[in-house]
């Protein structure tokens, strides 16, 4: 998957 | 984002407001356990590593600063101020906390999607997030009267873990690439704590009657 927005939740 | 993210945070942001509402309005932190407050501070830490290496908007890096703030304050009012500290019950709240703090430890290092140090942290935060209720849930069936405010404050919690489930359904089928097992699972995991809690929250609320979990 793409790592970059893999953190984009809270 | 979607509107279920939205929610999600609305009521996470929702359940803080309200417990700090209780602690500040009643001068009370009665029913509130300060271990899940502490595991909560862990997971925000942990979790927020990030908001020195990367940027992803100006919402996610306030909500970020709210979560840890609005945590570190919690716990230091359940600890330090005078008046809060001493309505704290602390001999409902034996919960052996370390213990979650280590198992999720230990996961973390054997299940996670990069070996390094930001991304080991990050699937702990994940992991203690998930069981991090538990004291509360605990020092709450023990107690057995709940009063409002405490009730709300985790009505609004698992409200926010069911909008998140919601969220992820949503953008599974809309995003091409939407794969996140490690978040999702420990996700269903976390908001299936809550169901025996909703469970009596709702038959209270049906029954117009006082919040009772049976011991």
């Amino acid at each position: 998957h793409d790592f970059d927005d893999y953190h984009d939740e809270l | 984002m979607n509107i279920f993210r939205f929610a999600g945070d609305m009521t996470h942001l929702i359940s803080i407001v309200v417990l700090l509402l209780k602690i500040y309005a009643t001068k009370s932190c009665s029913g509130i356990s300060l271990k899940t407050q502490e595991l909560y501070v862990i997971v925000f830490l942990a979790r927020y590593l990030d908001l020195f290496t990367d940027f992803i908007s100006v919402y996610n890096t306030v909500m970020k600063l709210v979560f840890i703030g609005s945590s570190l304050a919690i716990v230091w009012c359940m600890r330090m101020h005078r008046a809060v500290k001493r309505t704290y019950d602390k001999e409902l709240d034996t919960f052996r906390h370390y213990f979650l703090v280590l198992g999720s430890f230990v996961l973390a290092l054997l299940l996670h999607e990069k070996f390094t140090f930001q991304e080991i942290f990050w699937a702990f935060s994940i992991y203690l997030e998930a069981v991090a209720i538990l004291p509360q849930l605990v020092m709450l069936q023990r107690s057995g009267n709940v009063d409002n405010l405490t009730g709300q404050y985790v009505f609004f919690l698992g409200a926010y873990r069911a909008f998140y489930i919601l969220n992820w359904i949503y953008r599974f089928f809309t995003e091409p690439h939407f794969s996140r097992w490690i978040a999702c699972l420990s996700g269903l995991v976390q908001t299936a704590f809550y169901a025996d809690f909703f469970y009596y929250y709702f038959i209270s609320w049906k029954n117009n009657a006082k919040l009772q979990l049976p011991a």
